[in-house]
């Protein structure tokens, strides 16, 4: 079966989400397959992160990949993650 | 601000231009006068104390790479992503990366102009060097998209919290006023009880003290005159002796000094000229006096920007043996024959069903029923259309297409059976691997997914098989298959289904659903892949 859900919120997305650590990345050989499966879970995933991500970056936080989170995810950057993920997988906060 | 955790044991950092990656657009004397700014912005803010040193193994590291550059972080080319930097750590932690596509600026400019300023985004990785992870407050430097750079840059607020929380604020007290001849005297000096009037030297300040003596000279460098006990203050000229002018630096920092004494950028200076021979036409090449005997060879230099730096070396294959030994029962046998019980593998894959080990020139082949009488057999024997002299294979795979496909340094031979497929070898480069790669370590059809893999050093990439490219979001680090570590021989699928790995002489099962290993500690591989007896193959340390 092929992936639906708009080809899984399109994948240069869930690239850009992985990267910059709004998306679990643990295991992504995995979570491939899984995904096929368990699109809802994704989902929630999905939105969450955007969400996380339009915070981050100061736009308002509506979990859609609307016009302003693509202008924002076309900006340039530094190519470290924003949410550091340890090797124990916790999120460091102030 | 985000304190990431990791931070540097000691205060007083040093940094450097990488000799070897330097930005291929910008004047590397001028980038390091911007990088050295960048730096200063956070050495104002704290107690943190930077020195430029020449060498590689410095705290930071500063270096210009294209995409892929040895580290699971390529880059995107201009655009988009334009530098990162590694938390506080040995090795390459502190260093910072910049993308050597990227436009760089290193005077500001309007805002509507093309262009990154390479102090702003300098600023904001060595942020990271030291231990500042991103900051969701707009305006900090440490928020992770680029906001170009005010003409006045002062660190806001957010970053100087940040960076005081870790190494603490700045002391009152400006560095160099340790230099002991040089020390700041701390109270005024005071009349004697004497009839006689005695006269005190008044006591150096820097100019930048708020204690100078409004009469002292803004110039006056603190710089402790003898170069031999204080190398820092005095680097070596560039080049010398074969740049007697700096017409190319016009800007060069004039109050530098140098390690020789008759040496100064803005004097003329006078080098001994070759004497000229009065031959026509010249018999041999004028000698030239009191100029180093090695030139015109001048020793690699890394601050020479004009130096042709030595090249990397090329992936050699090891050289073949020739050499046979008798043994004790008089039988001749090639020296480079590995022992079948007890050696490492090249590689190691499933081909139709049945098992083949790779190891130098040689392979064993196990079926149905063990191994196969006779073997190991030279590879070539087996895919004559392999080139000739080939001394190993790096990684070997059976394709969906049931083509075998084997990797032998930076080049892809494909064989429809035992015969080469017409347009072979390929380089690597053509699977969309990078340039600088030099080898693969293995490559396997993943049982879970049916995804074909490579393994490379501590990277591994995903493969389109209908693409016939490495997937975009690769390479990533090996850290993903845990417990296997870097650097690996060999992996395959084995009949159970079962993902295999292996290393040395030992071989780790694979957990296909917890993504680890079953078993931390390696299992001898020649017991069960050559039914070897335990005693002879296996060793008494266990495996790690």
């Amino acid at each position: 079966s092929r992936p639906t859900r708009s080809a899984l919120h399109d994948k240069s997305v869930r690239s850009y989400l992985e990267n910059f650590g709004y998306l679990r990345k643990d295991r992504p050989e995995v979570a491939n397959l899984l995904m096929e499966n368990a699109t809802q879970y994704y989902e929630d995933d999905f939105r969450i992160a955007v969400k996380t991500l339009q915070e981050f970056g100061g736009i308002p936080v509506t979990g859609e990949v609307d016009e302003a989170t693509q202008r924002l995810m076309v900006q340039k950057r530094c190519g470290r993650p924003d949410v550091e993920t340890g090797l124990e997988g916790k999120r460091r906060k102030r | 601000f985000v304190v990431q955790g990791e931070k540097w044991k000691h205060t007083n950092l040093t940094w450097s231009l990488s000799s070897l990656r330097r930005p291929s657009q910008l004047d590397p004397y001028h980038t390091r006068s911007v990088l050295a700014r960048a730096l200063d912005v956070w050495e104002q803010a704290s107690r943190l104390t930077f020195t430029e040193v020449n060498s590689d193994d410095a705290d930071i590291v500063v270096s210009f790479a294209k995409r892929y550059h040895d580290d699971a972080y390529p880059f995107d080319g201009r655009g988009s992503i334009l530098a990162h930097a590694f938390f506080p750590g040995s090795g390459r932690g502190g260093d910072a990366h910049f993308d050597d596509d990227e436009l760089w600026l290193l005077q500001p400019k309007n805002d509507d102009e093309e262009g990154t300023s390479l102090f702003a985004v300098a600023a904001h990785e060595f942020g990271h060097s030291l231990g500042l992870s991103h900051s969701s407050v707009k305006g900090a430097l440490m928020f992770p998209w680029y906001q170009g750079i005010q003409p006045n840059f002062v660190l806001p607020e957010d970053d100087r919290n940040g960076i005081q929380q870790m190494y603490g604020p700045k002391e009152n007290k400006r560095t160099w006023a340790k230099i002991p001849s040089y020390r700041p005297v701390e109270t005024p000096p005071t009349t004697t009880t004497t009839t006689t009037t005695t006269t005190t030297r008044r006591p150096y300040i820097h100019h930048r003290h708020p204690n100078r003596h409004p009469n002292q000279h803004p110039g006056y460098t603190p710089y402790p005159r003898d170069p031999s006990k204080y190398p820092a203050y005095y680097p070596e000229r560039p080049n010398y002796p074969h740049r007697p002018s700096y017409p190319e630096y016009p800007n060069y920092p004039d109050r530098r000094r140098y390690n020789t004494t008759e040496e100064h950028p803005r004097r003329t200076h006078h080098y001994p000229r070759p004497t000229e021979t009065t031959t026509h036409p010249p018999t041999r090449r004028p000698h030239y006096p009191n100029v180093r005997p090695e030139y015109p060879y001048r020793p690699y230099n890394p601050t020479d920007r004009n130096h042709d730096y030595p090249k990397k070396k090329p992936y050699l294959y090891p050289e073949k043996t020739t050499t046979a030994k008798t043994t004790h029962i008089g039988v001749v046998t090639p020296s480079d024959k590995p022992d079948t019980c007890d050696t490492s593998y090249d590689a190691v894959a499933l081909i139709r069903g049945e098992l083949f080990i790779f190891k130098n020139r040689y392979h064993w082949r196990i079926g149905a029923n063990g191994r196969y009488p006779g073997y190991p057999i030279e590879i070539t024997r087996m895919w004559p259309s392999l080139p000739k002299g080939l001394t190993h294979v790096d990684a070997v795979y059976e394709r969906p297409d049931k083509k075998i496909a084997f990797f032998v340094g930076k080049e892809l031979y494909l064989c429809d059976s035992q015969h080469l497929v017409r347009g072979y070898p390929k380089p690597l480069t053509n699977l969309g691997l990078p340039e600088s790669l030099e080898k693969l370590d293995a490559a396997m059809v993943w049982g879970y997914n049916g995804k074909t893999y490579f393994y490379s050093g501590t990277m591994y990439w995903k493969y389109d098989e209908d693409e016939g490219r490495v997937e975009l979001d690769y390479p990533r680090d090996m850290s993903m298959w845990k417990g296997v570590g870097y650097n690996i021989d060999s992996v395959f699928q084995w009949k159970d289904g079962k993902t295999y790995f292996f290393k040395g002489k030992g071989f780790w099962k694979f957990n296909d659903l917890q993504m680890r290993v079953e078993h931390e500690r390696q299992l001898p591989s020649a017991p069960m892949w050559m039914r070897c007896p335990a005693e002879r193959a296996g060793r008494r340390a266990p495996y790690r």
